[in-house]
């Protein structure tokens, strides 16, 4: 569902050019969990903000559920995301004037035009899946870091994405609740198809997936298969 | 060297008071390890900014080297901090309009009055002691979540301080530069007697400290000797 080919992506520093991805090639198979790993540094929250058309490529092609994202400009890049992809930020990324319910509720008034009655059905949904259904009247900055990491979470599925790219979704959470994530996160991928893409250090999510790509000095060093199916 | 008696805080949401921390004692000794653990939302960052002088109980006394904060105006608390205290929060809390090198050196320049050389001197020794000193001219926002934390973490010790809070320290880490900076804080712990108190989920930093809190409804449900010396 995901094929990227040469990808090379220089940021401009100062006056310095920073190669955070050099050259990567990689197929993702549709309902699939894949595990970015690698050190810090090495291009892994780069990568999936690629593929997850936030950024383009300086070099190199990017072809999403069949739909070359390189061509699209940009309006027709924040309608495809807003269609087919959600995204865990890795520094959340939440919206710091509204509460909970509202963050949450967000994509679904944007992007789907969905009617309040359903919108209210959904969002309880998922803040009960994510134990957060007693905070939906709080503000971020009333939230632990766990609580805003777990909003972040229920926001990247509420409109139900085929896609789902998570950058480090677990890092700031306790065994219990980072379990209760990827549970939720198996449970989509089993009944709905649902393809899940992680940047992470957690051993807890990559002993979950099916492939873990290793990056390093902005390439893929080795892609190991984990599960048989 | 940290001495905390019924400390109780309660927050105000809405209409609704929010009891982060209900009803905490605990006595931390000087140039220990010691961890608070505990779910998401159990109230270890309330607890460390507590300790910190950052933040006020609502009832219970905080004494910290001697000194009961809970009696500083906010004026002196914030002297107390600057000559005492070195933090990292789970959130980094990194100036955006600084560099690197501008956001570690800050304490010394506020604080320490420390002249031009040698802060210099100290910020280039602790950013090659986080692998991040080709990274010093970078704006925060240019710096991956791993490399934000490094710089947070040099930034806690720039100032040497008698007592350094860890929220999350390691949360965006990999394996490497997570023990890279367990060892530093270790090596400042041996050489200087350094206090570190931890709030993490990180089971690396767990296994290296020699008390473990566990914090759970506010209260501490239990505390575990790890180390014997
Ligand atoms: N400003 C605030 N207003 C209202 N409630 C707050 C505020 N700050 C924190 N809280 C609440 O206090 C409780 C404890 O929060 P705290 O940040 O200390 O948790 P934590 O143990 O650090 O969690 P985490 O592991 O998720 O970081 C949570 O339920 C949180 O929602
Ligand atoms: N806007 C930018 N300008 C300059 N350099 C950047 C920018 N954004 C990222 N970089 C650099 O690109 C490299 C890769 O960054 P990236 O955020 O993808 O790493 P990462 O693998 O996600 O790391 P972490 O595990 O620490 O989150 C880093 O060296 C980073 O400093
Ligand atoms: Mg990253
Ligand atoms: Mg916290």
């Amino acid at each position: 569902i995901i094929k990227l080919l040469n990808i090379r992506k220089v940021y401009r520093a100062g006056e310095v050019d920073v190669p955070a991805l050099k050259d990567v090639t990689v197929d993702i198979q549709k309902g699939t969990f894949v595990s970015f790993v690698g050190p810090s540094g090495s291009g892994k929250t780069t990568l999936l903000n690629i593929i997850g058309a936030l950024d383009t490529p300086t070099k190199g092609t990017v072809t999403v559920a069949d739909t070359n994202i390189g061509l699209l400009n940009s309006k027709e890049r924040a309608m495809f995301r807003g269609e087919n992809l959600g995204f865990i930020f890795q520094d959340f990324n939440l919206m710091p004037v509204f509460t909970v319910f509202e963050n949450i509720e967000y994509p679904l008034i944007m992007v789907k035009k969905t009617p309040k009655e359903r919108r209210k059905e959904i969002v309880h949904s998922l803040l009960s899946k994510v134990n957060m259904l007693d905070q939906k009247d709080k503000f971020p900055d009333q939230l632990s870091g766990g609580q805003k990491q777990r909003v972040a979470v229920a926001r990247a599925l509420t409109t139900s994405p085929r896609i789902v790219l998570a950058d480090e979704p677990t890092a700031n959470l306790d065994h219990e609740s980072a379990y209760m994530v990827i549970n939720l996160m198996k449970k989509l991928r089993d009944e709905s198809g649902v393809t899940f893409i992680f940047s992470t250090h957690d051993t807890k999510i990559v002993g979950e997936v099916d492939i873990i790509h290793t990056l390093e000095d902005g390439i893929i060093q080795k892609s190991e298969e984990v599960k048989y199916g």
